[in-house]
């Protein structure tokens, strides 16, 4: 499912 | 940033400095696992392959590297290391990592956060191994029974980091709209899960004081 996220974390 | 996830970093680097202090400068790979070593360095080579494109926080790009060069230099040391080679235990080490591998890679495939996106794929591969990388160790822990002090703080380390990034997102899910991660949460859930039988254990023999060892069953 798209899920709005960046990568912001490790 | 908030205090928990800052403190799971920070529990993170710790476990790294544990493990290369009894690696590098112990010279000795008594109880280590090389195949858990193994996988956090395709857990980090993985996930922070966006290093080459994603320079959103210095923070996070330090930590990568950082992450991604320890991970390597104990996988190197462990299987080049005169003196590691020597004390790492190859017989006990046997959990078969395949099992582990071959479904997250599926499961990275199938369930990620963006279909039509490569990275995704292997950003959620990553997520998912990372929650099992810790069996083997575990597994050879549990194998010799008395886990040797260093280790042990390097462990009690390793699964410290997850279990206060379940407080970072639980912290973010409360003071972030709409935030949600489903994917590292039930992951973050299964990881920190596997160490709570190594946690007890560590707590009833360091309550007596820090340097006792501890006794797995």
């Amino acid at each position: 499912e798209q899920e709005d996220h960046e990568h912001d974390e490790l | 940033m908030n205090i928990f996830r800052f403190l799971g970093d920070m529990s993170h680097i710790l476990s790294f400095l544990l493990l290369l202090h009894k690696i590098v400068g112990g010279k000795s790979a008594a109880g280590i696992s090389l195949r858990t070593a193994e996988m956090y360095a395709i857990v980090f080579c993985t996930r922070y392959i966006d290093l080459l494109w994603n320079f959103a926080s210095l923070y996070n790009y330090l930590l990568k590297l950082l992450f991604i060069g320890a991970s390597l230099t104990i996988v190197y040391f462990m299987r080049y290391g005169p003196s590691q080679k020597a004390t790492y235990n190859a017989d006990e080490d046997a959990f078969p990592v395949q099992y582990l591998i071959a479904p997250c890679a599926v499961l990275g495939v199938l369930i990620n956060q963006d279909h039509s996106s490569p990275f995704e794929m292997v950003w959620a591969f990553s997520i998912y191994l990372e929650a099992v990388a810790i069996l083997p160790q575990l597994f050879l822990l549990q194998k010799q029974g008395e886990v040797e002090n260093l280790t042990s703080h390097y462990v009690f380390a390793l699964g410290a980091y997850r279990a206060l990034y379940l407080l970072n997102w639980m912290f973010r899910f409360m003071t972030e709209p709409d935030y949600q991660q489903r994917i590292v949460w039930l992951s973050g859930l299964v990881q920190t899960a596997l160490y709570c039988d190594f946690f007890y254990h560590y707590y009833q023999s360091k309550k007596g004081g820090l340097n006792k060892s501890v006794k797995l069953p």
